[in-house]
């Protein structure tokens, strides 16, 4: 049965995106079957896997209408073992078009329960948009644990105990069973006094909750989506590449920890 | 009377907040009466000066509910000429909240029309949240211009015609004196050359909206929050800190452009 992973930060630009596509690819270089789902109307994860805005078919707004089954939805990317429900426009909105409709926290759950859809895959990412409004709300219910890419700045920091206590709130009242898969450092500049007290503070207050993989800030990791690809698959040897290779190696070691 | 400018983009960790505290900043120093309204949930802008969580009194939630006169929301901050209206956490979730009110889009603006209010300041700023929901939308319904600060970086500028979409339509719908302001390129770094080239399309797309004064990376921005200040209180001689005192040139110099 696969496990259902948000990729969730209210904070904007701390690496959401970025990670997704590049955890989500190196588990699938790994030979792990992933489906990635992105449900930010922005579609950056859409983009940089380098699938067109016209390529995109009903996208993973049709999970929230129900209006088709969930497996039409899904995509081939050019990973092998790695599919995806690109984002498209009309996801822009929808929080307030949703927002007076019944069980409206648990509509992509419910699209997820269609029957041998889920099932194909081990590991199905959700990456969420900035905010914490009803896409990020209907991942969290749709989640079986959360992945907290943080970066390592104050603005970002400051945003961790707020978004903690939203993760608690959805599972006291939508989903008991949301654990917090981990947080994952990222930009992280190891010549930056700040980054590092950032990344001390952190890994003080998340322990062993904090992947020991921290993710450099790497130039190479911001030109791939320009290119329409992973950065694994931009320049494997980079320093951004290599970090969420063995992000992933971490990744499938924690799945078996007791 | 005073001019209404929301600082706004989808994309998030572009540099709104930081556009927003420290271009308000150097129009206060060159004396100008400004005000800051915050009005994204996780308080950033507030942060940054140094206002605590429990000092905020009701805050810019209370331009949305209406229960107390926006006047008695104005607090000092430690620049002279520069007072603001800080966030506070009820404003997780307000999107939601408000989706079923009546003029949903026109509260901030309504709160803004008491008598007397804007009219002591030269220039009011509102910081945004990321994404395109009711706050957003609130705020550019107030305003009578946004500005556009645009990280130099590859899903950044894939957002920008969504951006300028949404603006066009609340021009036509909602607002139809909503001018755009101008692009401010932030976290510049001439070095590289990916932000070099978004640079060259963003200026060739906006030609004379884009402002001539790019915002450089610049270590000192990002160390400034943790201590509560501007960048400009924090190291006026950074980069940072002149890039902003230059915008803030350019930017009174446009207003009287004809
Ligand atoms: N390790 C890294 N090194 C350099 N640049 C990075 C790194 N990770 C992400 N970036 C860049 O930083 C910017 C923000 O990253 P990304 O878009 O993944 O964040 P996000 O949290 O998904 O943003 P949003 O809140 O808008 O969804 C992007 O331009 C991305 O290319
Ligand atoms: N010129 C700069 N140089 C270095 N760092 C910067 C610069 N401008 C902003 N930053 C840093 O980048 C991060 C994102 O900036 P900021 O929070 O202002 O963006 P934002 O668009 O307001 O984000 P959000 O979408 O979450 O509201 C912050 O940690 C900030 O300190
Ligand atoms: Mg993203
Ligand atoms: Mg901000």
């Amino acid at each position: 049965q696969a496990k259902i992973i948000a990729i969730a930060n209210q904070k904007g630009g701390v690496g959401k995106t970025t990670t997704a596509i590049n955890l989500a690819t190196a588990l699938a270089a790994s030979g792990e079957r992933v489906l990635l789902i992105d449900m930010d109307p922005q579609g950056n994860a859409s983009t940089g896997f380098g699938i067109a805005a016209d390529e995109r078919g009903l996208g993973s707004y049709a999970l929230l209408t129900g209006e088709a089954p969930a497996a039409s939805l899904v995509l081939p990317t050019e990973v092998p073992g790695l599919l995806m429900i690109p984002a498209t426009e009309d996801l822009i909105g929808a929080d307030l078009e949703f927002a007076q409709v019944d069980s409206r926290e648990h509509l992509i759950e419910r699209a997820l329960a269609e029957p041998g859809l889920v099932g194909q895959f081990g590991y199905v990412f959700i990456d969420c948009p900035p905010g914490l409004g009803l896409l990020t709300l209907n991942a969290l219910v749709a989640a079986s644990s959360v992945l907290i890419p943080l970066q390592c700045e104050f603005f970002a920091l400051e945003g961790i105990s707020q978004l903690m206590r939203t993760i608690n709130l959805v599972r006291r009242t939508l989903n008991p069973r949301l654990a917090l898969e981990g947080v994952v450092l990222t930009m992280f500049d190891r010549r930056n006094n700040l980054g590092q007290a950032v990344a001390d503070d952190v890994r003080a207050y998340f322990k062993a909750d904090v992947f020991e993989t921290a993710i450099p800030r790497s130039i190479r990791v911001t030109e791939s989506p320009s290119h329409g690809k992973p950065v694994l698959l931009y320049d494997y040897r980079s320093p951004g590449a290599q970090a969420y290779v063995s992000l992933a190696v971490e990744f499938l070691r924690r799945q078996t920890l007791p």
